[in-house]
């Protein structure tokens, strides 16, 4: 579901540039569940954006689901993403005006699901990531994790066939952590939606069906 | 150098309210080095935001340095807060138009501290942090861990006497997590600075002299 061929991505800053990714190559199958792991600066955020048509790479080539995406323009990518993918980045980005419950919504409304349909969904999901009591709360009246345990929930929102997620686990205790693992790993199991996660945490690690380890922009393993 | 009495935070949303703290009674002695532990939602940045000063206590007393502050104005707040306290916040919310480097020396520059002196210290704790090479990007352009590192060099840069960290190393692989602990450890035995931390990390909470545990916004410990 994921090929990555040659892989760069260079960062110009001034007169020096940094080399985030040099020379990926990376398969994933779909139904995957997948660990990226690596130092602070590794540049496992920038795989990840690349995967998720966030950012373009400055080499190399890019399939995701069988769709060259090395070099389509903004709007192709943005269908893409919309239609395709979870998103959870590393500071979870929820929109500050909507309540836990109306974020999660979001990407159900767009997609033009009826409304009873959705308010079973965001249900469901609220309960799974155990913030049904906090369903209208908004971001700024919420803990760090419980934010973040509302990105995993609007990610998942629209059962995409792949949920890329930035350190889901970060802001959480382990308990916590452990339960939104099991959430994904059965969603994984039982819809054979790929997941490909972040982590700095060994626990959550072992939860993966495979471990990807980057280093200095390369892959060590 | 904390003293609080009968702490109550409630939030109120719309009709109903949320009980973030609940008679929370709690000492911490100058020098000491703590860890603030508890589950996802347990009231832990509430705390760290009532003793920063950052918000009001809805009941209870809380000192700060011998000063009362429960009842102060947001000025003699804010003063005490600049002068006194070191803060990390769980989104490390640094200036994005500054660079690593600029957000590092902005609190030294308003203590009037001169220019040179200001150089020397911003780089000691560029290479404490492990940044030395980065420091002319600007927050969108550090991972996630090397902005929450520039945010605990922000604040040791004015040798605070105590500084308040929440979930400090959240963002970082283990080996950064440790050498940040180790940076903060030592600036407390040496100089004394007391430093009150919340983590989820068991690794992170071995460092600590005592271990304050909360859950529910009480204490449990
Ligand atoms: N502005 C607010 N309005 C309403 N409720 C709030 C507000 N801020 C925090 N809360 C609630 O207070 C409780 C404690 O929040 P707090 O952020 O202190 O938790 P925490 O221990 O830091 O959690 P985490 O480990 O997830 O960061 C949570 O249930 C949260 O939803
Ligand atoms: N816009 C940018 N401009 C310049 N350099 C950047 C930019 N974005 C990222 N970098 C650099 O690219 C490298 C990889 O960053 P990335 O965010 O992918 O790391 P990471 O593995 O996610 O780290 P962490 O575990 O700390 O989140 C880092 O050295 C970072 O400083
Ligand atoms: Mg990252
Ligand atoms: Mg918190």
């Amino acid at each position: 579901i994921v090929e990555a061929q040659g892989l760069y991505k260079i960062f110009h800053l001034g007169k020096t540039q940094v080399e985030a990714l040099v020379d990926i190559t990376f398969h994933v199958e779909k139904g995957e569940f997948l660990a990226l792991v690596g130092p602070s600066g590794s540049g496992k955020s920038t795989l990840l954006n690349l995967i998720g048509c966030i950012e373009p790479p400055t080499r190399g080539t890019i399939h995701l689901d069988g769709i060259d995406i090395t070099n389509l323009d903004d709007n192709s990518l943005s269908t893409i993403r919309a239609e395709r993918i979870g998103f959870v980045f590393q500071n979870f980005n929820l929109l500050p005006v909507l309540t836990a419950y109306e974020n999660i919504e979001y990407p159900l409304h767009i997609r033009g699901m009826p409304k009873r349909e959705r308010e079973e969904r965001v249900k469901a999901l609220l309960d799974a990531v155990g913030l049904a009591r906090f369903a209208n709360h908004r971001p700024a009246e919420l803990s760090g994790g419980q934010r973040q345990r509302v990105a995993i929930a609007r990610a998942l929102a629209g059962s995409p066939s792949i949920v890329l997620a930035d350190e889901p686990t970060a802001n959480l205790d382990h308990a916590t952590g452990r339960e939104v693992l099991k959430l994904m790993k059965g969603l994984n199991r039982t819809y054979g939606t790929t997941f490909i996660f972040s982590t700095h945490d060994p626990q959550i690690m072992s939860f993966a069906d495979r471990v990807v380890e980057l280093r200095d922009g390369r892959i060590a393993s």
